[in-house]
């Protein structure tokens, strides 16, 4: 539901600025909001450097935006207190992109009934529909699960929903907040004509035959099979979980049939990346001996090297027996390359072998950690649905823990919780500004359309409770004494976090819960730096934002202050220096009919400069035409005359003779 | 004091709850019209 007119459009790459009066867990969330849009679209977005137009995030009362590229210059857009969730960014900078609310179609009143009289009195405006003149739909239909659409309890004025689907099983999923849908995907990259996104790189479930490009590699001593079961498990793939009859394939590797140590490898196709990082996301299956193995490695190619050099990434041992499980890859190639698969048959009995499923490779950050809850559905509303998660380590050193409370009747709560660690001498407390990122995963085989709920908070330093400590000191001070199942003691600090993660509903919708199992991804880094205010613009060279100094103001040799290649460079007649392609030149200042020009702006131009010499020009060519023509007349006459009395000579001859 | 801080204070909000507490009336909710695009 976009606004019509290509004036709205903003280019490819979008400048931004994160000003100061951002909260620091909002600045984290923007910049995680602005991945997703560089995995889904070809929307990419970059630090301000003087562009003319350019989007200033900042936290002003609430969460607002504009509606399209407004080419006012700086175009506010505001993340405000309690704003700090991605899908919210997402959705005011699809706003800012171009797109309206969903509900507000022209045709949106086939799919939904409107409850006037339980709107609040005075904001019926905000429930209009508009024609097809003022917004495009982009020929995709009405979508109920668009992180732009109103929610079924907006402006009500009781307790009743204000919107009532036409097909009810939509009524708890509409007003979604967790991600783009896939038609929303669907209608930013048409309107903005998106051929590739920035960081997706592959995504493969074995559903075709042509297993997506992959490759047996011949050095090895088995191959690897596009099956849809295996006698000794899995039964069914991850993909489908068994539920579509004739598809739902995966790749196993019959470790039953091959001596120990024999290997198995299937290559990716060449991908070519771009950013340099790398994730890798898959599923393994493991139905042979405990100690089977997987290797993973790359194949780079490199000028003059055709066969790639292989870099062993990682090795996966200890493989659970028995069950999908999600593995991550982290990888930094900057080289064209493959992803190779080697299967290595371990020690010890093998009925089945290795399998590989929904392969997904992203130019993204991967988790730190997983957290993998088994047997998840009875845990929903129940009174044991409170979990702790194990230990884990931020890579700055922190021990934390997750709280996950399923036993609320309608919503999942989620929580961070700092405890004792093997490093806490080290470390500096209160804990500054470490941002947690907790990510309930959506397994659908597909990253691209993968609807992940996401909540972060980061830790204040300066933050205080009640009884005056600092909330995020070192739990061994603040915390309280807690035990792991094994009976360890430790302590634990309190938890920070929300009772809304996700409602039931729709925590029982989509991929969350595959094959009984839910994961969450865990991200903890530091994000200190984003304290500090973002660096100033320096003008870009094809930008038209031109200083023009009022004679005999000061005025800086160099506009980006910076040293570099103005350094030594002056300029005269109060010019100023700019950099173009790194090198240094002149901004010359003018007037109203005056100019400077020149390397240096050493020679002045003027308007009436120009006409005199317009004029003169003209009067010297005129004079210079005129001398021609009467050259060339003379010229002719004389030519004639000559010819007259040449003539008369001859006829006086004949005459003669005559 | 309770176990665990809650950063939405125990409440779900929509974007246009959280705008509407605040007193703003905005254009549907959350959206600044510039002159032109009056809907």
């Amino acid at each position: 539901n976009s606004i019509i007119g290509e004036n709205y459009r903003w280019p490819h790459t979008i400048p931004y600025v994160l000003e100061d009066s951002l909260e620091m867990n909002a600045k984290g969330v923007i910049l995680n909001a602005f991945e997703r849009y560089r995995l889904k679209t070809c929307i990419d977005f970059k630090p301000w450097a003087g562009e003319t137009n350019y989007i200033s995030v900042f936290k002003g009362s609430g969460c607002w935006s504009s509606v399209g590229n407004m080419r006012a210059g700086k175009q506010e857009l505001s993340i405000g207190q309690n704003c700090d969730r991605i899908a919210t960014i997402q959705h005011e900078f699809l706003h800012a992109l171009g797109f309206w609310h969903e509900q507000s179609r022209s045709d949106r009143d086939d799919y939904v009934n409107i409850i006037w009289d339980r709107i609040q009195s005075g904001k019926e405006h905000n429930f209009n529909t508009y024609d097809d003149q003022a917004s495009d739909t982009l020929n995709v239909p009405y979508d109920y699960t668009s992180v732009m659409h109103y929610s079924k309890t907006a402006f009500r004025n009781g307790t009743e929903p204000t919107i009532v689907t036409r097909i009810p099983d939509f009524m708890d999923v509409i007003g979604q907040r967790m991600d783009f849908s896939d038609s929303d995907l669907l209608k930013l990259n048409r309107l903005y004509n998106c051929s590739s996104s920035l960081s997706f790189m592959d995504s493969c479930d074995f559903e075709l035959e042509n297993v997506c490009g992959m490759i047996q590699s011949s050095g090895d001593n088995a191959d690897w099979q596009r099956v849809s079961q295996v006698p000794g498990g899995p039964e069914n793939d991850h993909s489908n979980m068994g539920q579509c009859k004739g598809s739902g394939f995966f790749m196993h590797f019959n470790s039953s049939s091959v001596n120990v140590g024999a290997t198995a490898v299937l290559e990716s196709r060449k991908l070519y990346p771009k950013r340099g990082f790398q994730c890798l996301q898959f599923y393994l299956y493991n139905s042979g001996s405990e100690n089977n193995q997987l290797n993973i490695y790359i194949r780079e190619y490199s000028a003059g090297n055709e066969n790639g050099t292989l870099t062993l990434v990682e090795e996966i041992k200890g493989i659970p027996l028995g069950s999908w499980e999600l593995y991550y890859v982290t990888m930094k190639v900057t080289n064209k390359f493959r992803v190779v698969f080697e299967g290595v048959k371990g020690t010890g009995a093998s009925s089945g072998g290795l399998s590989i499923d929904d392969i997904n490779l992203s130019e993204t950050r991967c988790p730190h950690h997983i957290w993998r809850i088994r047997n998840f559905t009875q845990l929903i509303g129940s009174p044991d649905g409170t979990l702790y998660s194990p230990p884990f380590y931020s890579p700055k050193g922190y021990a934390f823990q997750i709280y996950l409370n399923l036993s609320h009747p309608e919503n999942a709560g989620i929580y961070f919780h700092l405890i004792s660690g093997a490093n806490d001498d080290q470390l500096q407390w209160p804990c500054p500004w470490q941002q947690a990122t907790m990510t309930l995963l959506d397994q659908n085989p597909d990253i691209r359309q993968q609807m992940s709920n996401q909540r972060s908070i980061t830790t204040d330093p300066f933050m205080t409770t009640d009884n005056g400590n600092y909330f995020w000191d070192r739990p061994s001070k603040v915390g309280q004494v807690a035990s792991f199942p094994n009976g360890t003691q430790f302590r634990r600090g309190r938890g920070y976090g929300t009772s809304a993660f996700i409602t039931h509903e729709r925590l029982k919708n989509r991929d969350f819960i595959k094959g009984n199992d839910v994961y969450i991804l865990l991200t903890v880094e530091d994000i200190s730096h984003l304290n500090s205010t973002q660096t100033q613009p320096v003008p870009t060279p094809d930008d038209n934002t031109h200083v023009n100094s009022t004679p005999g103001q000061p005025v800086p040799t160099s506009t980006s202050g910076i040293a570099g290649p103005c350094a030594n460079f002056k300029c005269e007649n109060d010019g100023v220096c700019a950099v173009r392609g790194g090198k240094a030149e002149c901004r010359c200042p003018s007037g109203e009919d005056w100019w400077y020009l020149g390397e240096r702006c050493e020679k002045k131009g003027s308007t009436r400069d120009t006409i005199i010499i317009a004029v003169s020009s003209t009067a010297a060519v005129f004079a210079l035409m005129l001398i021609v023509t009467l050259v060339s007349v003379y010229c002719t006459r004389k030519k004639y005359r000559k010819k007259a009395t040449s003539k008369t000579a001859d006829i006086s001859l004949e005459n003669l003779q005559a | 004091t309770p176990e665990n801080f809650d950063v939405d204070g125990g409440i779900d909000q929509d974007i246009f709850d959280i705008n509407e507490d605040l007193g703003l009336d905005l254009f549907e909710g959350d959206i600044k019209l510039n002159g032109v695009q009056g809907r």
